[in-house]
């Protein structure tokens, strides 16, 4: 199964 | 005080559609630059990335920062009031709580004023590095939306891959599978026809159609959309706006657990 990321596991809070 | 005056009004109304449907509030951040507003839709998985530059504007003036917090269905309701051809100028003070939004027609016969509450809101900017993308393709807007339409009739989520031969598009659901694929192709008459692919290693990632077909509300803006991708990264769909930037939205992929 995949799994939706959110764009949090690839970009910082900045 | 900020104002920004459009000749060609119709790209605001156009920016607009494309994006209100996938972010509810945002802040229009305006500078002596420009307006740019950088938005997450509300699970965090696509962003909404705007620039239209002051050197597209006709008349362009902003004395000190100002983040305009907007409510993009009541922006889209005002806006939708202004004709296609209208002059449209944004107004705004420096203190104030609202932001008027001038129509004017063509031949000046017809000048409206709508004014808007503003909103307080707090923004959360991410950081995007600036990336070197394994594969970038540019092709024609719209046959990308009809691709994305056509496939979310047939599944929840497509399969992008890009070879030096061409993108592909894949999915499948209960009633059967799906695949499509366009070539390079640089040997039709009209540029905006033509498809390219620059890359450096293939790539092939997946995403939740629901999102790509949100973004193809964008396809007026631009007749050329280019999709960037790299190995485990969000994919970019850019629509450039010409003369003034782009409208540029990313996509978190679905990955292997």
């Amino acid at each position: 199964m995949s799994s939706q990321k959110s764009l949090g596991d690839f970009f910082q809070l900045r | 005080m900020f104002e920004g005056r459009l000749l060609q009004g119709s790209l605001l109304k156009k920016v607009l559609e494309a994006i209100k449907d996938l972010v509810t509030d945002t802040n229009f951040d305006c500078s002596e630059t420009g307006i740019a507003l950088q938005a997450m839709d509300s699970s965090h998985v696509a962003l909404v990335s705007l620039l239209l530059k002051d050197t597209g504007f006709d008349h362009f003036r902003c004395d000190r920062n100002l983040a305009l917090g907007i409510n993009l269905q009541n922006m889209s309701k005002m806006l939708k009031c202004a004709g296609n051809d209208d002059i449209i100028t944004l107004k705004a003070e420096d203190e104030g709580d609202t932001i008027t939004f001038m129509f004017e027609s063509p031949n000046q016969d017809k000048i409206s004023d709508f004014e808007m509450k503003l909103m307080d809101i707090d923004s959360e900017h991410l950081g995007i590095p600036d990336t070197d993308y394994q594969a970038i393709v540019t092709m024609p807007s719209a046959e990308f939306q009809r691709i994305v339409r056509d496939l979310s009739s047939i599944g929840d989520t497509a399969v992008i891959g890009v070879t030096k031969e061409g993108i592909s598009f894949s999915t499948g659901g209960d009633i059967g599978k799906a695949n499509i694929v366009c070539r390079q192709n640089t040997n039709v008459d009209k540029e905006e026809d033509q498809t390219t692919v620059e890359i450096h290693e293939p790539v092939s990632l997946t995403f939740a159609l629901r999102y790509l077909n949100s973004f193809t509300k964008a396809t007026a803006l631009s007749p050329q959309v280019t999709l960037s991708l790299s190995k485990e990264l969000p994919i970019v769909v850019e629509y450039k706006i010409e003369k003034m930037g782009f409208l540029r939205f990313y996509l978190a992929p679905k990955i292997e657990e």
